[in-house]
């Protein structure tokens, strides 16, 4: 795992609630605003399973910690996006927030129904890019959600040792959480 | 902009069919190329590799060159490290896939090293 030059993180008191919102103006049709919404609930919930920092959502999109929209070319930030495939999403280190998505992709909940070849797994990029939102930087273990590439169609939501370890290491472990059953789910996976 | 149908598709050695990024998907055409080559179009290749964070503009000439100079092997050698690649400092068909694999924009080299995780 790596971390953004610095070491960044989000300090709030304990227990740490980082709030996050969708840009009332920059969203997509092809998927649906509760399916986006479920979506991203799933992704969040995966981080806060290994970390003592919980997310909500918030309509105040103005006063959220994290601001979700999607994305067409060139939208101010200095990293335009490239139309289909390509880069997909990008996500600024702590405590910035910001959290943009290509809007031409073929974004998908469910790529095995899907019948593009171009399909997109939205929640796979949604977890890798609330890594960033997080802190971490790219990994170079190939399984791991914050390895920097997906192939299309391919699902990758589930955090591995790498990415557990490297959030830990910014946050600490949720009391929860046991490295045990994230081995013995991963073993299991394996076999 | 490139409609989703005119993206290529490939298939690989291992007869796995995969839908490669049409953006750069030309980059396919550098396959094997290693020190020395001089290959029409690299120069966009090494855009590519400056983008994420491997390689520095070039100070002597305006633009990069289409040349495989010992520049772009130290990037080719470190993008194949920091991606958990065979380090061959070529441009051999597991490098070039990732390449041409969709991507996170954030830079490679906006993060620090590598910390191993301990098994």
């Amino acid at each position: 795992y790596a971390y953004f030059n610095g070491k960044p993180r989000w300090t709030r008191g304990a227990p740490m609630t980082l709030t996050y919102a969708f840009s009332p103006y920059n969203m997509i049709d092809r998927v649906s605003v509760p399916e986006i919404r479920a979506v991203f609930k799933r992704a969040f919930s995966r981080w806060a399973s290994v970390i003592p920092v919980s997310f909500q959502e918030t309509p105040q999109y103005d006063k959220a910690d994290i601001t979700i929209g999607f994305y067409l070319g060139d939208h101010g930030d200095g990293e335009p996006f490239d139309g289909v495939l390509g880069v997909l999403a990008h996500a600024f280190s702590p405590q910035n927030g910001r959290f943009h998505l290509d809007a031409a992709e073929m974004w998908s909940v469910d790529v095995e129904r899907e019948e593009s070849r171009v399909a997109v797994d939205l929640e796979s990029v949604a977890t890798h890019e609330i890594g960033h939102v997080l802190g971490l930087g790219h990994s170079s273990v190939k399984e791991a959600v914050m390895y920097p590439s997906l192939s299309p169609r391919r699902k990758k939501v589930d955090l591995k040792i790498d990415d557990v370890a490297g959030v830990q290491s910014l946050y600490g472990s949720n009391p929860n959480f046991s490295f045990s059953s994230l081995l013995q789910s991963q073993n299991s996976f394996n076999a | 902009r490139i409609i989703p149908e005119s993206a290529t598709v490939i298939t690989s050695e291992s007869h796995k069919t995969q839908t490669h990024n049409a953006t750069w998907h030309d980059f396919s055409k550098f396959l094997y190329a290693e020190r020395g080559s001089h290959v029409s179009g690299m120069s966009e290749l090494k855009k590519y590799f400056h983008r994420f964070g491997y390689l520095s503009l070039p100070e002597t000439t305006p633009n990069f060159t289409d040349t495989f100079d010992s520049q772009f092997e130290t990037a080719v050698f470190r993008y194949q490290k920091r991606l958990g690649l065979p380090v061959t400092g070529k441009l051999d068909s597991e490098t070039i896939s990732t390449i041409v694999a969709p991507r996170c924009g954030v830079s490679d080299a906006a993060t620090n090293g590598i910390h191993a995780t301990r098994r």
